[in-house]
């Protein structure tokens, strides 16, 4: 996709619920990551 | 997504929509009416000319209008048993899916919709990896295991093995971010918050409606939010993908490289060569065009 | 429009046969679900190939062809590919190049990129699940595990993945991970490809973490933060990183960019090892040997 018309900016976004989670152990050692989770959504919301 | 079975299979237009209804209803209604005939063929010298009579006027049809109130009464039923079901908001909203597809190529004369409640939001639950064994199912359901599977096939083949649903749910919370981008600083977050609690719901009872097979899902979505905050949504959209706008900053930018332009020909002394314009961000949405689909969904969601 | 000419294979939800498209002529594979089994109803696996093989459309990912009922069973339509990577690396008489590798490590990756993409993890990803069509395209095959990238409060099981090809945060039973447990898995198979012996195969699941943590090290919460949060973690044996050099001495036909490759589709802090995107971007797919064409890989 060259042109995905967003940009994923966490510096921007106020997203309490996905936000508290990367400070939870369990996530961090998991692997997980917020901008997988922004990536995932705004590209359904410029599908 | 125009990869995606939803848009290949299950997007259509409100008059191939009404078609498909029809050409189900009719097929329906043949089917009964041979029966009928054969019936009373069978049984012409018991029948009363009383029965007779109560045949031709009771044992009439549905029309297809009717189908559609039956079938709008159920997918309720969906919504409110899988609620019930503590089911999360994807698995409530696949079953609902799940259940309004499967009467668009089948008739509630053939299939007594009441049988097709627990079937769809069963599979729903194994679709979204919310597996419930089929007797702690038919328990919860106060249903039975063979009621429950009796169908499961006919469903997974009616929905042309279409499985993977792209809700409005996603979107909503794409947006939510985008917003917050895009009008950073200028909209109160807490204010956000309760919006999107608001369309979150409206999205559910969307999905009750045709909407979700004339529009996208991103549409849908544009569209709850703005009957929610339409100010809001109109001055996000003309920011992001205003054409005037950008057009500014485009002549500024086109100004900008202008000059660079120049000192390049001087420098060079020769043809300046055409700056590609590729890495500009793409702006391939027509703003108006957008705008006039997401008043249409507006205007039949209300 | 399809004939079933010969049994090929059984599963534990599937018989597979061999078959001809009447009006193509073209060889196929159907896969014949078995309905009766699976107390349930539909099986999760045959439901989670249908659900994902339809949105999927990659030269390197298998095709659905089509899928049809028949006397109660559900029967995918699947493209024929004749032979996998297993049998490849397991038949010695088999010669092949580093640029055979890197040839199957990029449809690999492309093909994985495509899941990616699309919002799903494949969670078993080995060599017998990349199969090889006739004119030697790798294939990503086999979704019965695989599942759409959960929503940030849902909890996964850690139960995937076939042993030998499973990430450390699976072997410590995290339930929020994420694409990274397949690029692992197509490191282990690289490092096969190129060693043509299991790289870590472990007898049963914790003696898969002693292999594991022995050949690449005990990871600590310096590079890989709360680790040592995992339930277990405290009982384990601790094994130093290998060094570069170790490696190289293991690895003697891999040349630099490679191990680079490796060692980040090896990385053992889930957040920080390389995505699909980051290793088809690798050095290792721009230096030479160029990667082979497929169709003269024998």
């Amino acid at each position: 996709d060259l042109h995905q018309r967003f940009e994923v900016d966490e510096t921007k976004y106020n997203d309490p619920l996905v936000q508290e989670l990367e400070k939870r152990k369990d996530y961090i050692a998991s692997g997980f990551r917020t901008d997988f989770i922004y990536e995932r959504v705004l590209t359904e919301a410029f599908m | 997504y125009r990869h995606s079975s939803q848009f290949r299979m299950w997007s259509f237009t409100e008059k191939n929509l009404r078609e498909k209804r029809k050409k189900t209803n009719e097929r329906a209604i043949g089917t009964i009416n041979e029966k009928l005939r054969k019936f009373i063929e069978d049984n012409k010298s018991s029948l009363t000319e009383e029965e007779l009579q109560t045949l031709r006027v009771k044992a009439s049809p549905l029309s297809m209008e009717e189908e559609l109130q039956l079938i709008n009464f159920y997918s309720k039923k969906v919504q409110v048993i899988a609620q019930h079901l503590n089911l999360p908001t994807e698995v409530i909203a696949t079953s609902i899916t799940f259940f309004r597809r499967f009467f668009l190529d089948n008739s509630v004369m053939e299939f007594d919709p009441k049988n097709l409640v627990h079937t769809t939001i069963f599979l729903a639950c194994k679709s979204e990896n919310y597996f419930i064994s089929v007797d702690s199912f038919a328990k919860k359901a106060k249903s039975n295991r063979e009621a429950i599977l009796k169908y499961e096939f006919k469903l997974v083949e009616s929905l042309k093995f279409s499985l993977l649903n792209h809700h409005p749910y996603k979107p909503l919370h794409g947006f939510f971010l985008d917003i917050q981008t895009i009008l950073y600083g200028k909209v109160d977050l807490k204010y956000m918050g309760q919006i999107y609690d608001r369309c979150k719901k409206k999205i559910t009872d969307a999905l009750l409606t045709d909407i979700v097979y004339l529009f996208t899902p991103p549409q849908i979505t544009l569209a709850i939010i703005s009957m929610e905050d339409e100010q809001l949504i109109s001055r996000y959209l003309e920011l992001k993908f205003g054409k005037d706008i950008s057009n500014n900053t485009d002549d500024q930018e086109n100004g900008v490289n202008k000059e660079v332009k120049e000192v390049n020909k001087e420098e060079e002394g020769g043809v300046p060569e055409k700056v590609d314009d590729k890495h500009e961000p793409q702006n391939d949405i027509e703003l108006n065009k957008l705008l006039t689909i997401i008043s249409q969904c507006v205007d039949l969601l209300e | 429009n399809y004939t079933k000419e010969k049994k090929v294979g059984e599963g534990t939800y599937a018989v597979v046969y061999l078959g001809k498209q009447l009006s193509s002529g073209d060889s196929i594979a159907v896969k014949e679900i078995k309905t009766s089994e699976f107390k349930d109803g539909l099986d999760m696996s045959a439901i989670r190939e249908v659900k994902y093989l339809q949105e999927l459309n990659h030269p390197n990912v298998i095709n659905l062809i089509d899928i049809f009922m028949a006397y109660d069973n559900l029967n995918l339509v699947l493209e024929f590919l004749p032979t996998d990577l297993e049998v490849v690396i397991k038949d010695k008489n088999i010669l092949f190049t580093p640029a055979d590798i890197k040839s199957w490590m990029l449809m690999t990756l492309r093909g994985v990129y495509h899941v990616h993409r699309n919002f799903i993890l494949h969670r078993d990803l080995k060599p017998n699940n990349l199969l090889i069509s006739p004119d030697g395209l790798i294939k990503v095959a086999d979704f019965g595990l695989a599942r759409a990238v959960p929503g940030p409060r849902e909890m996964l099981t850690s139960n995937v993945v076939t042993r030998w090809y499973r990430a450390p945060e699976l072997l410590f039973g995290a339930k929020h991970y994420t694409y990274a447990v397949d690029v692992w898995s197509i490191g282990v198979i690289f490092a096969e490809l190129m060693l043509r012996i299991p790289y870590l195969p472990g007898q049963d699941d914790m003696n898969q973490m002693e292999v594991t943590f022995r050949a690449l090290g005990t990871p600590t919460d310096k590079q890989w933060p709360e680790v040592s949060s995992f339930p277990g973690y405290n009982k384990l044996q601790i094994y130093p990183s290998p060094s570069r050099d170790e490696l190289r001495k293991r690895f003697i036909a891999a040349t630099e960019s490679a191990l680079t490759l490796m060692e980040n589709m090896l990385m053992m802090n889930p957040q920080t090892r390389w995505n699909t995107i980051q290793c088809l971007e690798s050095e290792y797919f721009k230096e030479l040997p160029a990667p082979s064409d497929p169709a003269d890989i024998n």
